[in-house]
């Protein structure tokens, strides 16, 4: 047990930190796992990126005694910018970083179905473009099968095929094959049933 | 292991028999606000085993049967089958040697919900154990509901964890 | 106190329906002041909607006894559909009915300052346009200052003015005049600092 | 009354001093995720009175200090202002008759926070007080935080009941 999870924290955190540079143009992250009492200590404190001397704190991970036991600490830093507690950053640089490390485990194992229900939403369109090339990269090398709810003209446009679900009759979900036009708008297939 | 389709009847919005077809690559799953998207991200969650009404959104399991609209009256039941392919044969057992495995649930008003795989009844303890292995349940980390992307960050770093068992 | 309390109550409950309405293109939307102990009764039970039999339902608000001490109870249903329980309601629709609450109230005593941090992200275009008309219609009518910060390229177009917000040394936040482009982007002004 | 400008200066990445117009009519803030467009409104919460740090995304108040980049050291104060219009008059005593009112909120690191009207040192709740009958202070349902649009719908019916006070 603790040495498979000991590995799978390697590859996991080394995922994530390249996931991490990729979405971000830069900057650095890791994960560190950390003693669960120590964990309550750090919170506190402000754990996450409270120290300044980021180099020297990264280098020495607090390793956990226990393995089995320890929580998942996230250090992130956006380029040019100072470690800082998660909370400070940004609803679109949560929303990196979360994405980072749930494709970092994607990569690691991947699931037969992943669904990600609007998490473009508090992304501006550099970051979407981001998003969606590391979503299809992640496809391609997997060969995992990932459904994407949007409202993003932009993710609309990069995936394989599109599935339209509509309230022709009020209250009443049906689900229509669609087509994106070329202006970005949606249109309805002919057939009515989804093929 | 790869989900190929769900099969949704009288569950929320989607009153009429829908088979949604989940294949290789990125879908794209768009609509008007309020058309049913997320609704189908309930219903996967939901027959994979979701214990808590609160998960659905709902007040009490029972308001994911279709309640009616203002032309049609409210259903008794509803049911959501997930069709697993399983040709790798990386399903535990007694499911090794199945090519594919249909995973039913069924809810009826005031008598709960009940489970099935390939026709067999079965406790809600087997369904969810099947998909513990494949995708780590209800719960998965790659189930992101609307609005909870960030929740990770704000998460514990306990809570976190669920996320290396995941990977190993 | 009392009277003041119902007067504004029912100023702010015509204005919730009207301007539900004109968001959701149709439907119906209420409030009600309920007694404090059966509110919690209502909560447990499921309350905003459970009832099947809609308009005796809404016809009979149980009113609270003591005005000053009730909750607000929001009753909402989009056109076509069955009263429900507000929790079934989507992402995009909650939105658009805590949209037509906050505006109910600004109608009936408009602030001097309102602020909307990506309210927009969580509806389609359609949605974004009913939304950009209402606030601009409020500006109108209260002369009131709304600023919205949004990534959403429609609402973008409909606003009086742009501010940018940039980091170009990294890190350090700076104000600029942008204007929109007619392809949808955003350019900055020569001078830098904001006018 | 009109709120016409907030000039920030080491308020979290506003480190240089920056005015920023507040104009009739609808004003759109847009720019890249993390440039600073949610800290603008954090600092309107705060020198209206934010006593929590939590509603700064902080993990203490000091967190809201310019705390430094690759190429800047941190710095040890924040300063935010904001300047009303009050030739209405409708300023409570003893602003009544005064036509333009400045609030500055000042924090040093280690030594908190100290608020001052027009220049002369008052205490928070005196600052509070003034913000409360202008906009509902730093809590107003008018100041929407990102991704707490919907908060009101799954709020409970006391908790809503602010709005009506708002409305009175
Ligand atoms: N038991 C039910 N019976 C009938 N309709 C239901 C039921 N439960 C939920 N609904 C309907 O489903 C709709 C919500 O669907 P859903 O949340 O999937 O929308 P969505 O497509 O995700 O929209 P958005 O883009 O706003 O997130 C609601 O309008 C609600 O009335
Ligand atoms: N005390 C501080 N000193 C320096 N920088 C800070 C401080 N506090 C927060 N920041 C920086 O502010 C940035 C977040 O800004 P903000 O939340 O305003 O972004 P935003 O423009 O709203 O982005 P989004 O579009 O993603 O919501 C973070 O990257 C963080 O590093
Ligand atoms: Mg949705
Ligand atoms: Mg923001």
């Amino acid at each position: 047990g603790r040495e498979r999870l000991r590995q799978a924290f390697e590859v996991v955190d080394k995922n994530f930190s390249e996931i991490f540079t990729r979405l971000f143009g830069g900057g650095t992250a890791h994960l560190r796992l950390l003693e669960v009492e120590e964990n309550e200590e750090e919170e506190k404190k402000g754990g996450e990126g409270e120290s300044k001397d980021e180099a020297a704190e990264a280098a020495k991970p607090k390793e956990s005694k226990d393995v089995l036991e320890a929580g998942l600490e996230i250090m992130a830093r956006p380029p040019g910018k100072r470690l800082q507690s998660l909370g400070l950053l940004s609803g679109g640089e949560q929303t990196l970083t979360a994405l980072a490390l749930i494709f970092a485990v994607f990569l690691a194992n991947a699931p037969p179905l992943c669904v990600l229900d609007e998490a473009d939403a508090p992304l501006d369109d550099i970051n979407v473009e981001r998003f969606c090339r590391l979503i299809r990269d992640v496809c391609k090398t997997s060969g995992s099968r990932i459904l994407v709810i949007t409202h993003h003209p932009l993710t609309m446009a990069r995936t394989d095929r599109l599935f339209g679900v509509t309230m022709q009759e009020r209250g009443i979900s049906r689900l229509v094959s669609v087509d994106l036009q070329s202006d970005g708008g949606i249109r309805e297939r002919e057939e009515q049933q989804a093929v | 292991m790869r989900a190929t389709q769900l099969r949704l009847s009288g569950f929320k919005s989607f009153v009429e028999p829908t088979e949604i077809p989940i294949e290789d690559g990125l879908t794209g799953v768009v609509g008007p606000n309020g058309c049913g998207k997320s609704n189908i991200l309930d219903a996967l969650c939901w027959v994979m085993g979701e214990a808590s009404y609160k998960n659905m959104r709902a007040k009490s399991m029972e308001d994911i049967i279709f309640s009616g609209t203002a032309l049609r009256p409210a259903h008794n039941h509803a049911e959501a089958t997930l069709v697993i392919d399983n040709s790798d044969h990386k399903a535990r057992a007694p499911y090794r040697d199945t090519d594919t495995i249909e995973v039913t649930r069924r809810i009826e008003r005031d008598s709960g919900s009940s489970y099935s795989i390939n026709g067999r009844p079965v406790l809600a303890r087997e369904a969810r154990v099947l998909f513990a292995d494949m995708i780590g349940g209800a719960h998965s980390p790659f189930l992101v509901h609307q609005g909870r992307i960030a929740q990770l960050i704000s998460a514990s770093p306990k809570e976190r964890r669920i996320l290396l068992d995941q990977a190993a």
